[in-house]
């Protein structure tokens, strides 16, 4: 099965 | 002090049903630049961000910043109170626990007063920034999700790929397997039929078509959906809120193990 990624993968908390 | 009437009010009860589903719990920031929102779905996946500009509103009065803390389903109940054609103004006070929804019928022959608690959220606020994608997608926002409607009844995740022959959306689940073509299509006379695709180059990604379902919820809001990719970012999958604002909803990726 393919793994989710997250939002932070990609974003920083700004 | 906060004072935001808006006309339309069912613009803001659509704006209510279409993200509830996903976050639970939000700040709604107020300036004087407009109404906005960002909050995350619980597992980080998925993300909405709302701008109802302040032109947009009848009367838009904001003295400083303020930011609530609202549970969106208490908010959409409250709302739901509101009359189809209702105007709406939401009110508010520094240092008061209570936000107030505010409907007025047309004729002005009724007016209703509900008033909300607020809550203290805390909130990561993440920064997005500006982009160029690999391609992005223009198509009727009622076609997409009679896709995502129907991929979902097949398989969990949807590849969407973009080409230059056309945008693919391809599931695959245990009773078998679906690919979806919309091929480029410009409609002079009813250009928000149109799917037109700009492509910078072929991006193929793959989502999870629960999340993809919920953002078409947000359907109502806008005859036409703009869906950004790139195989460096989340997708994002946007609405335009006639002369206000949007609601754009950004969605990881899967990636094989």
């Amino acid at each position: 099965t393919p793994l989710q990624l997250q939002l932070y993968n990609y974003f920083i908390q700004s | 002090m906060l004072e935001l009437r808006l006309i339309q009010g069912s613009l803001l009860k659509k704006v209510l049903e279409a993200i509830k589903d996903l976050v639970t719990e939000a700040n709604f920031d107020c300036s004087a630049t407009g109404f906005s929102l960002q909050a995350m779905d619980s597992s980080h996946v998925a993300l909405v961000a709302l701008l109802l500009r302040s032109e947009g509103f009848d009367h838009y009065r904001c003295d400083r910043n303020l930011s609530m803390g609202i549970n969106l389903n208490n908010m959409s109940k409250m709302l739901r109170c509101a009359g189809p054609e209702d105007i709406i103004t939401i009110k508010g006070d520094d240092g008061t626990d209570t936000v107030t929804f505010m409907f007025e019928s047309q004729k002005q022959d009724k007016i209703s007063d509900f008033e909300m608690k607020l809550m203290d959220i805390d909130s990561e606020h993440l920064g997005i920034p500006d982009a160029e994608y690999q391609a992005i997608v223009r198509m009727p926002s009622a076609e997409f999700a009679r896709i995502c409607k129907d991929l979902g009844s097949i398989g969990d995740t949807v590849v969407i790929s973009v080409t230059k022959e056309g945008v693919k959306f391809f599931t695959r689940g245990d009773v078998g397997s679906a690919n979806i073509v919309c091929r480029q299509n410009t409609s002079v006379d009813k250009p928000e039929d149109s799917t037109v695709i700009e492509m910078n180059e072929p991006v193929s990604l793959t989502f999870a078509l629960r999340y993809m379902n919920s953002f078409t919820k947000a359907t109502t809001l806008s005859e036409v959906v703009t869906i950004s990719l790139s195989s460096e970012l989340p997708v994002v999958v946007e609405y335009k809120i006639a002369e206000m604002g949007y609601i754009r909803f950004y969605l990881a990726p899967k990636i094989e193990d």
